[in-house]
């Protein structure tokens, strides 16, 4: 494992517990789309069902656990806690997520790089979080404000999908044989969706200004 | 070799 890649693993991690600090200190989800984070309880379940059968390392197998039970965590404390529910942006978290599921699994299903129940998995998987910050993305343009902890979450996510591109970077001019282009090109695009927030990131930052995103 | 045959990332 590469410092890239480990340090994408870090800052994803870092995105999660930012968002369970969020919703722990201030008993609150506004901001936050409910529907993103079904999708990446959805990615994490459907890509990690090999945690059984496959075994990479101590590494892999704990932070696969992690990422399951924090993401279904933050989909439980969304749903379920009579607080945080309240705060819930329902309203705003209107983006067509089943859209994104059903295109996703058909693509699965003609782009994969074996056809096996699991590889049909791991690519619908990919394709799914390639695009699962878009209710995200759309829930805060609609908002305008985006209040501290959300944006960080948000910067932490897109620098992790940063990070991984730069991993694979690496992968590429170390390892023999390194080629997996469904993995890069989903995380190209899932990359780019970011731009435009880390743009508007970048520039609250400079200013020393609130983040805001226009209309 | 274990990189081709295994998704190894998270």
């Amino acid at each position: 494992m590469n410092i890239f890649r480990f340090a994408g693993d870090m800052t994803h991690l870092i995105s999660i517990l930012v968002l369970l600090l969020k919703i722990y200190a201030t008993k609150s989800c506004s901001g936050i789309s409910r529907k993103t984070q079904e999708l990446y309880a959805l990615v994490f379940l459907a890509r990690y069902v090999d945690i059984f059968t496959e075994f990479i390392s101590v590494y892999n197998t704990i932070m696969k656990i992690v990422f399951i039970a924090s993401t279904l965590a933050i989909v439980w404390c969304m749903r379920g806690h009579r607080v945080v529910r309240r705060s819930y942006d329902k309203e705003l978290d209107t983006f067509r997520h089943y859209f994104l599921i059903a295109a996703s699994l058909v693509l699965a299903l003609l782009v994969h790089e074996k056809f096996t129940f699991q590889e049909i998995l791991w690519a619908f998987s990919i394709y799914l979080e390639a695009v699962a910050i878009l209710p995200q993305l759309v829930l805060l343009q609609r908002s305008g404000n985006v209040d501290n902890l959300t944006g960080q979450y948000v910067f932490f996510l897109g620098a992790y999908r940063g990070l991984y591109i730069l991993n694979w970077i690496y992968r590429y001019f170390t390892e023999p044989h390194f080629s997996r282009w469904i993995a890069c090109v989903s995380g190209l695009v899932q990359t780019a969706l970011y731009a435009d927030f880390f743009y508007y990131y970048f520039l609250s930052w400079k200013n020393n200004a609130k983040l805001k995103l226009p209309a | 070799d274990q990189e081709s045959k295994a998704h190894d990332e998270l």
